[in-house]
C-alpha cells in the first residue's frame, strides 16, 4: 500500500 | 497595458488545455519579460509552473507588471472559438477587470473579439526554488503519454525505477502487473525520437496515475518531455515551449 504525499511537505509557502 | 500577440492561437489553446483539468483558475503574472503562472491543484499534489517568455510572442509589450486572475474553463471556451492558425492577441489595461482576446484570420478578412471577465484570485504560492536532480530522462512526449495510459489500466500508482542504463515503469495492481523498460537511444535522423538517461543516483519513486494523466495533457506542446527525479522528492515533468516551458511538480507516493 502507498499513500499520497502533499507538495507542502517539500515546498514552503511563499 | 499588456499586449501579447501569438503567431498561432493553437499555442495558447494547448497551454490552457494542459492546465485546465488540474487547476480551475490561476493568476497570470505579466511582466516585461513575459507571462508566468504558478498554480497548485486542490489536493496540493501537483503544481504547475508556466513561463511564456516574451520571445514566444510575435509582438509583446507590458508597461507595468499586471496580475490577471483567469478562470481556465472560461478562457478555454473563448479560445476554442478561434481557429488554430489565427493570430491571437491578448490585451489588458492596467487595473483591468477583463482580458481582451482577439482572433485574426490569416486568410479571410475576419476579426473576432471577446472579453473575458477577470477573477480576484487569492494566490497561495509555494517556494519551489532550485532542486537537486538525481536522474534525468528525456524521451518523446507521446511515448511517455502512452506509458502512463498503459500502466494506468493496472494500478493507481506508477513506479519509476531509474538505473544507469534504463528506466523501468512498473504498475502492480489487482488484475496483474506491467513493466515497460526504455533505454537510451540516439536517433540521428529523427532526433525527436532520441531517449537520454543521465543518472547520479539510482531512483525508485511512485507517482499517482491520476496526476500523471493530467500531466500528459501537455503532450501536444512539445515532442519531448524531460523528467527530473530525485530520491524522496517531487518529480519534475517539463514540456518546453518555443521560448519558455510548462512544468509540473508532482509529489511522490510513499510506502505505508
Amino acid at each position: 500500500m502507498s499513500g499520497q504525499q502533499s507538495l507542502n511537505r517539500f515546498f514552503s509557502a511563499r | 497595458m499588456l499586449e501579447g500577440k501569438f503567431e498561432e492561437a493553437s499555442l495558447l489553446k494547448k497551454i490552457v488545455e494542459a492546465m485546465k483539468d488540474c487547476v480551475s483558475s490561476c493568476n497570470f503574472n505579466c511582466t516585461e519579460n513575459g507571462i508566468s503562472v504558478q498554480a497548485v491543484d486542490n489536493s496540493r499534489v501537483l503544481l504547475i509552473s508556466l513561463l511564456i517568455e516574451k520571445d514566444t510572442f510575435e509582438e509583446y509589450r507590458c508597461d507595468r507588471n499586471i496580475t490577471l486572475g483567469v478562470g481556465l474553463g472560461s478562457l478555454s471556451k473563448i479560445i476554442g472559438n478561434g481557429a488554430n492558425s489565427d493570430y491571437l492577441t491578448i490585451s489588458a489595461d492596467d487595473d483591468a477587470d477583463k482580458l481582451n482576446i482577439i482572433f485574426e484570420d490569416k486568410v479571410k478578412d475576419k476579426i473576432s473579439e471577446y472579453n473575458l471577465k477577470l477573477l480576484d484570485i487569492d494566490a497561495d504560492l509555494l517556494d519551489v526554488g532550485p532542486m537537486d536532480t538525481d536522474a534525468t530522462i528525456t524521451l518523446p512526449s507521446a511515448d511517455f503519454a502512452k506509458i502512463c495510459k498503459d500502466m494506468k489500466v493496472l494500478s493507481e500508482s506508477l513506479q519509476i525505477i531509474v538505473t544507469k542504463d534504463s528506466a523501468l515503469f512498473q504498475s502492480v495492481g489487482d488484475i496483474g502487473t506491467g513493466n515497460i523498460v526504455i533505454r537510451p537511444k540516439t536517433d540521428i535522423d529523427h532526433p525527436e525520437e532520441s531517449v537520454t538517461i543521465s543518472l547520479d543516483k539510482p531512483i525508485d519513486l511512485s507517482f499517482g496515475s491520476k496526476y500523471l494523466s493530467d500531466i500528459i495533457k501537455a503532450t501536444s506542446l512539445s515532442q519531448k518531455v524531460t523528467i527530473k527525479l530525485t530520491d524522496q522528492s517531487p518529480g519534475v515533468f517539463e514540456y518546453k515551449l518555443p521560448s519558455g516551458y510548462l512544468r509540473f511538480y508532482l509529489a511522490p507516493k510513499f510506502d505505508e
